[in-house]
C-alpha cells in the first residue's frame, strides 16, 4: 500500500514539473 | 485556499501578486511563478501542499492565456526587465524617502515590496551581486524603520 501511495505522490509531482517546463518553455 | 504551513515562506510573495492582480499582471503572474517553484521545492508530496500547488498551477496556466500577447510574459529577457525596473523602482522611492527623512508605513511597504521582487527576479537565473545586496539593504531597511516606528524612536 506504501509503495502505491508513493507511486501516486511521485506520479502527480511529475506531472507538476511536467506543467511547469511547459509554462517556462513557452517563455 | 488556505495555505499549508509548509509554504509559509512563499505567502508574502502570493500576498503581492494578489496586490498586482489588476495594477500590474505581470508582476503578479511572475510572484505567482517564483511562488509555484519554490512551493514545488518546499514540498510537493503531502497531499496538502499538492493541492494547493496545483491550484496555483491552474492559476498560472490561465494567466499566461490571458496575457499572451504580452511580450513580459512571452519572452524571458523582457519580463526579467520588466520585473528588475519594477523592484527597483519601489527601492528607489523608499531610499528617497529615507533619506529626505520621511518615514511612514508606505515606505517601509516598498522597501519590502522591493526585497520579495528581487526573490522573483530568481526565476530568471542567479541574481548578480548588486542585487543581492539590495535585497539585503532594502529588506534590512524595512525591518529596522518598522521597529523605530513601533518603538516610537527616530530612524537614524
Amino acid at each position: 500500500m506504501g509503495s502505491v501511495g508513493t507511486s501516486v505522490a511521485s506520479a502527480e509531482q511529475d506531472e507538476l514539473s511536467h506543467r511547469l517546463a511547459k509554462l517556462r518553455d513557452q517563455m | 485556499m488556505a495555505l499549508p504551513p509548509q509554504l509559509k515562506s512563499i505567502q508574502h510573495h502570493l500576498r503581492t501578486a494578489q496586490e498586482h492582480e489588476k495594477r500590474d499582471p505581470v508582476v503578479a503572474y511572475y510572484c505567482r511563478l517564483y511562488a509555484m517553484q519554490t512551493g514545488m521545492k518546499l514540498d510537493s508530496k503531502s497531499p496538502e501542499c499538492r493541492k494547493f500547488l496545483v491550484k496555483l498551477m491552474d492559476q498560472l496556466e490561465t494567466m499566461k492565456k490571458e496575457l499572451s500577447d504580452n511580450e513580459s510574459v512571452t519572452q524571458e529577457v523582457v519580463g526579467n526587465a520588466h520585473i528588475e525596473n519594477y523592484a527597483l523602482k519601489m527601492f528607489l522611492y523608499a531610499d528617497n524617502e529615507d533619506r529626505s527623512g520621511r518615514f511612514h508605513k508606505n515606505m517601509i511597504k516598498s522597501f519590502y515590496t522591493a526585497s520579495l521582487l528581487l526573490d522573483v527576479l530568481c526565476v530568471f537565473g542567479e541574481l548578480s551581486e548588486e542585487n543581492v545586496q539590495h535585497r539585503k539593504y532594502a529588506r534590512w531597511k524595512a525591518t529596522y524603520i518598522h521597529n523605530c516606528l513601533k518603538n516610537g524612536e527616530t530612524p537614524l
